[in-house]
């Protein structure tokens, strides 16, 4: 699966 | 994720917990900056509207970020109505019009991508940063803090601070992860926004000590 772009922390 | 982000994002959530539990037991919101809560709703709210956009990540963050904008949110709520008589305007008086300005500043000069997504992440990474400040500020005037409000800070500190060592970790782990340095460097600067407090709790709350300002 294709890694999502964007902010992965919080 | 690793053992630091975990302890951070636990960090928050306790630095929730104990903001709402100190104003429905003592019925008060006194030694509270509502300047700062709406700051941080400010915050969560420009942050998190990929909650509508991007991609679906996981289970977990989309269930933190909706607990910290409702958690903000009703904070704020509760602040403005059944706790209002209990707030003072008088010492909260912090100008949050330069917080506000020197983020959309610093977020329009370098956006990780200039698209509205992005910069309005940017801002919130860069106002997230000073947020505290109206509360510290009001601490400072008053010269002293409750204890249940210096554990309130201390848990919402914490959150940025174990996210120093997170990213260190992804840095050298995580080959997939990618670098933040907006967050990087807005994280280290709020934590050493933060230092002075962390001293003066770290040296007098934690031994028992009511939290005073020399």
């Amino acid at each position: 699966a294709a890694t999502p772009e964007g902010h992965d922390e919080l | 994720m690793n053992i630091f982000r975990m302890l951070g994002d636990l960090s928050h959530l306790i630095s929730i917990f104990i903001l709402l539990h100190k104003m429905q037991t003592s019925k008060s919101c006194s030694g509270v900056s509502f300047k700062s809560q709406v700051l941080y709703l400010v915050v969560y709210v420009f942050r998190y509207l990929d909650l509508f956009t991007n991609p679906f990540m996981s289970y977990y963050n989309t269930l933190m970020k909706i607990v910290f904008i409702a958690s903000s949110a009703y904070t704020i709520y509760l602040m403005s109505t059944v706790f209002k008589p209990t707030h003072d305007p008088a010492i909260d008086t912090f100008k949050i019009e330069y917080l506000l300005g020197g983020s959309l500043v610093m977020a329009l000069l370098f956006p990780p991508k200039w698209t509205f997504m992005e910069i309005s992440w940017a801002f919130s990474i860069w106002l997230e940063s000073v947020a505290i400040l109206p509360q510290l500020f009001m601490v400072q005037r008053t010269g002293e803090a409750e204890t249940i409000t210096t554990h309130y800070i201390f848990a919402l500190g914490a959150y940025r601070a174990l996210y120093i060592p997170n990213w260190i970790w992804r840095y050298m782990f995580d080959k997939k992860a990618k670098l933040e340095t907006i967050a990087v460097v807005a994280g280290l600067a709020q934590t050493l926004l933060y230092s002075d407090f962390f001293y003066i709790y770290w040296t007098k709350v934690m031994k028992g000590k009511k939290f005073q300002l020399p």
